[in-house]
Parts: C-alpha cells; structure tokens; sequence
C-alpha cells in the first residue's frame, strides 16, 4: 500500500458519495446515468465476489462491502425511490448494456491470467469497469449543461484513475517482480476516456464557468 | 505467477 492508491480509493469512494449525497439532498438524480451506475454495480459484484472466503486485508474488505453497499444505494434510490425515480433522465439515458457487456465477456474469455470462473468474472470485472463511465459521459454530452456536483462526480473518479496509474508506477520502480498487464492496459483505456472531459472541465473552473459540454 | 491469482488493489 502507498499513498497513491490510498488517495486513489479515497477519491473513489468521495466520488460516490458525492452522488448518493447529492441524490439524497435534492431528492434529484437528473443527469446521473444509471445504466453507468448499475454496470458499477455489476463490477463491484463481479470482482468482490471473493469477499468471503479471500481475505487480503481489513481495508479491502471494507472498501469491497462500502461500495457495493453504496453504489446498491445510488441504484436503490434511482429505480425505487418514489420522489427520484421521477427524475431520472430515461430518455437520454439510452446507452445499450450489450455494447459494453457483451464484448467485455467475450474479451475475459479469451484474455485471462488463469482460467477459471472467478479468475474470469475478476477479469470481466476489470474490462467492464474500464469502459462503464461510456453511458454516463453520452448522457452528459446529451444534456450538456452539466450541474456542479455531477461534473464533480465525474472528475473525482477521473482523478481515481489517475492516481492508480501513478501507484502503478509507483509499485512498478518499488517492487522487484511486479507486473500486472491487464489491470494496467484496461486502467490506461478507462483514465483515456475522462481526458476530453478533465479538458473541459478545467477550462470551466479557470473561467470560473458553468461546465459546458460542446455538441 | 504461481497458485491462485491474488488481487491486492480493489
């Protein structure tokens, strides 16, 4: 453990907060994506599967179930909540599961460190995550005005990511021995994708403006 | 690697 993925599930877990608190306060999930938050969901249940019988550490057991626990929240709220399901964007909202799922699956069979179910349903879990931000990133494209606490959202887990890479590098120059491919190519892939939104929203903040995205 | 994969990041 080193202080840059310490930062990274820090920032992680704020991002996520950030949304159930701002779900729970506005009563609101406008411009939230659920299809992004349920594939999260499907990731968190897919990977922390071994929570019961691989114990690691105290800290990733408690990250695994606060996750899983909060992003079943985030899902909760969106689909069953009498006063936020009315305000879920459907309409836009239409990024099909299947586009992401389905190649995800495929890759994890043929690309895999080991094969058997758990390995592959870690390694699904690894892809999926990867591209899981897409219907979320359409649905803000869509709307663009984009609300602070959603484009907050967003850039905290972009910042994630990008604290894992330099743990990565970190662990890389530290630890004789370490390598760890798949994780890095698929992470590499998932922080590509937040760069065009860092853009802009970095031009928003020196502005001091609203987060526009453009068409 | 040997033996089951470990994961130690989340």
């Amino acid at each position: 453990m080193n202080l840059f993925r310490f930062a990274g599930d820090i920032l992680h877990l704020l991002s996520i907060l950030v949304l159930l608190l701002k779900i729970h306060a506005t009563k609101s999930c406008a411009g939230i994506s659920l299809k992004t938050q349920e594939l999260y969901l499907a990731v968190f249940i897919t990977r922390y599967l071994d929570l019961f019988w691989n114990f690691h550490s105290l800290y990733n057991s408690v990250f695994k179930v606060v996750y899983i626990g909060t992003t079943s929240m985030i899902v909760w709220y969106m689909r069953r909540h009498r006063n936020v399901k009315l305000t879920y964007d459907r309409d836009h909202d239409t990024f099909r599961y299947l586009f992401l799922v389905a190649p995800c699956a495929v890759l994890s069979l043929l690309i895999n460190a080991r094969y058997n179910l758990f390995e592959i349903l870690w390694t699904f879990s690894i892809y999926l995550e990867a591209v899981a931000i897409l219907p979320q990133l359409v649905l803000l494209q869509r709307t663009k005005n984009v609300d602070n606490l959603t484009g907050n959202y967003v850039f905290l887990l972009g910042l994630y990511r990008a604290f894992y890479i330099l743990n990565w590098v970190y662990r890389f120059a530290t630890e004789p021995g370490y390598s760890a491919w798949l994780v890095w190519i698929s992470g590499l892939i998932q922080t590509g994708l937040y760069l065009d939104f860092f853009y802009y929203y970095v031009q928003a903040w020196k502005q001091s403006k609203k987060l526009q995205l453009p068409s | 690697a040997s033996g089951q994969e470990t994961h130690d990041e989340l």
